[in-house]
This record gives C-alpha cells, sequence and structure tokens, in this order.
C-alpha cells in the first residue's frame, strides 16, 4: 500500500448538490482560484512557523472575503433579507475554543471567533454583542450591506416565490447553477 | 460554509468553520458551525470541521464523535471514524461532509452530496483541490 503524504492543510468550501453539468468553466475555475488562494494563504503561515490557529484563520478569511462561498461576504439570506453569520475556532493544542453566532456586521466572523478565544474567558457570544465585543478587540466592522450580493438575494427570492416556509443548505441548488431549469415540476 | 483544519510545525492542530447558515432560515436559527463539537472541534490528535445540514451534525455531536472514536480505539483509522460518522448522519436523513485532519497529517475528506469544495496541501506544498465525486 502506498503511502499517504503528510497534510499540514486541508480546507472545505461546502457541500451540497454540486455536479459537473451544472457548472460552466469560467465558474469551477473561478472556485478553483480561491480554494487555490486560501490553500496557499494558511500554508505560507505555516510555512513561515506559524500556529495551527494562525494559519486557520487565513485560509477561512480567503472564503469569507469571496463571494462564491457562503460565508463572510456570500452569505445567504434569511427569511428577513438579512446575513447571519456565524463561526467558529479550536485551538487542538490548548482546547481553547471560540464562537460567534448571528452576527451582521463582523467582515471577518472567524476573527471575531479567534477573538473570544484568545482575548475573552469565555466560548461563545451572539448577535450584536458579539458585534461590540468584536469591534473592541479591532476585528474589521463592516456595514450589513457588504454581505449583499445577487446571487444570493436571487436564491431568497426564488425559495420565497415557490414556499416560504422551505430553507434551502448552501448549495442547494444556487449559483453554482448556469441557469434556472425550465421545468421545476418534481416527482 | 467554509472550513480549515491545520498542523503546524511545531504538531499542534486546529480547526475553524465559518457559513453564512441557510437561505430562508428564520427565528435566529443557528446550525453546527458555531458550535464547539457540532461543526468544529480540535485537540491533540484531530481537527475536525463539517459543512452541511446543521441539525444533524448538533444531534450526532459530529466532529467531537470523530475525535472520541480515535480516542477510545487505537485499532481506528482517522478515514474510518470520519466516514463512520457521515454514514450515521446519511442513516438519520442529514448530508454534508466533514475534513479531518490527524496529527500524523493524514487526512480524510468524506461526504455524502454529491459534491463539496475541497483541497488539501501537503508539507511539500502541492495543492490538489476537488470539487465532485472521484
Amino acid at each position: 500500500q502506498m503511502k499517504q503524504p503528510t497534510y499540514v492543510l486541508a480546507i472545505h468550501g461546502g457541500a451540497g448538490t454540486i455536479l459537473k453539468k451544472n457548472m460552466s468553466d469560467a465558474l469551477e475555475q473561478a472556485y478553483r482560484v480561491v480554494l487555490e488562494q486560501s490553500l496557499h494563504e494558511g500554508y505560507q503561515v505555516l510555512k513561515g512557523g506559524g500556529t495551527s490557529v494562525d494559519a486557520v484563520a487565513a485560509a477561512i478569511r480567503v472564503m469569507e472575503d469571496s463571494p462564491l462561498f457562503n460565508a463572510g461576504k456570500g452569505a445567504v439570506f434569511n427569511h428577513k433579507g438579512e446575513n447571519e453569520l456565524d463561526a467558529s475556532i479550536m485551538d487542538g493544542k490548548t482546547l481553547l475554543a471560540g464562537a460567534v453566532a448571528g452576527v451582521q456586521t463582523i467582515r471577518n466572523p472567524i476573527m471575531a471567533a479567534k477573538a473570544v478565544m484568545e482575548q475573552s474567558e469565555h466560548v461563545m457570544m451572539v448577535g450584536r454583542g458579539a458585534e461590540e465585543f468584536a469591534a473592541t478587540k479591532g476585528v474589521e466592522i463592516v456595514d450589513p450591506s457588504y454581505f449583499w450580493t445577487q446571487p444570493r438575494w436571487d436564491a431568497l427570492q426564488r425559495i420565497l416565490k415557490r414556499d416560504a416556509e422551505k430553507t434551502e443548505l448552501d448549495h442547494g441548488a444556487p449559483q453554482t447553477q448556469l441557469a434556472k431549469p425550465n421545468d421545476e415540476k418534481f416527482g | 460554509t467554509v472550513g480549515c483544519v491545520a498542523l503546524d510545525s511545531y504538531g499542534n492542530l486546529a480547526a475553524g468553520t465559518s457559513t453564512g447558515g441557510m437561505t430562508n432560515k428564520k427565528y435566529g436559527r443557528v446550525g453546527d458551525s458555531p458550535i464547539i463539537g457540532a461543526g468544529n472541534y480540535a485537540n491533540k490528535q484531530v481537527a475536525v470541521s463539517c459543512t452541511g445540514w446543521g441539525e444533524f451534525y448538533i444531534r450526532t455531536v459530529a466532529a467531537y464523535d470523530v475525535a472520541a472514536q480515535l480516542s477510545y480505539s487505537s485499532a481506528i483509522s482517522t478515514e474510518a471514524a470520519a466516514k463512520a460518522v457521515i454514514e450515521k448522519i446519511g442513516a438519520l436523513g442529514g448530508d454534508g461532509g466533514m475534513i479531518v485532519l490527524d496529527h500524523n497529517g493524514q487526512v480524510a475528506m468524506p461526504f455524502n452530496t454529491e459534491g463539496m469544495y475541497r483541497g488539501t496541501i501537503t508539507k511539500e506544498g502541492k495543492i490538489d483541490v476537488r470539487i465532485y465525486k472521484d
């Protein structure tokens, strides 16, 4: 049996109905570029002698800043047409952990989670309180409109039109599709 | 949802997960991503980040389950532990995936959906990015 290489970093950008037939070459390439950039950023931290915690934060920030992924800039909309973001981080060495939930003004929620872990005695903060704490720790705050993206807005409108009670996972049907199917009647 | 697991040159692991949740969610619904042990976990042996239908990951304490299996039995591999958790989630009707990295630098990335955006980088800097089922 061949020995597996030694990995130092792995990432994911969400799972779901992701099919080659629904993906244009250009969109696929766009995803690959961001994923590679995320790996690269995390790797540079590790290569420079940085900690795994810093590498994780660096890699995730890249994906949070991309509108392609359901985190940060590409976050989906809730029923009210708002973005609500969650993040967590854990240090395996110390078992320290930090998390934020339901935040709407933190550009990179992973940095807020890291601040909770490293600069508070708590593990989780939610909503306005988490935003206030992040701001005091120098985490970048943005206007909620920063998170608005057309594909995610369209996805919400599609669901509301079909069934206002339905929720949809990350890649349940949305922006990875080239075009809306003509016939949405299934079953 | 996005996530990352890393192993540094000191042999220490970390895991992170970040998400926007579900489209059209109501009432302040929160999934597994910010919940330590459900969507994210790391100890000295393994680091885990999850993505998928959050309620199932919370109910199965998915990320911690991988770590627990490895701590209870030296006979089980990281990949087998991760696959078992995804199978458990699938059996309950949930879907999604996870990335797992252990202290030996072995990685597992099981998922039960059509695809999962994922990537790895080796100690030597070799990048591998995948999207669909192999």
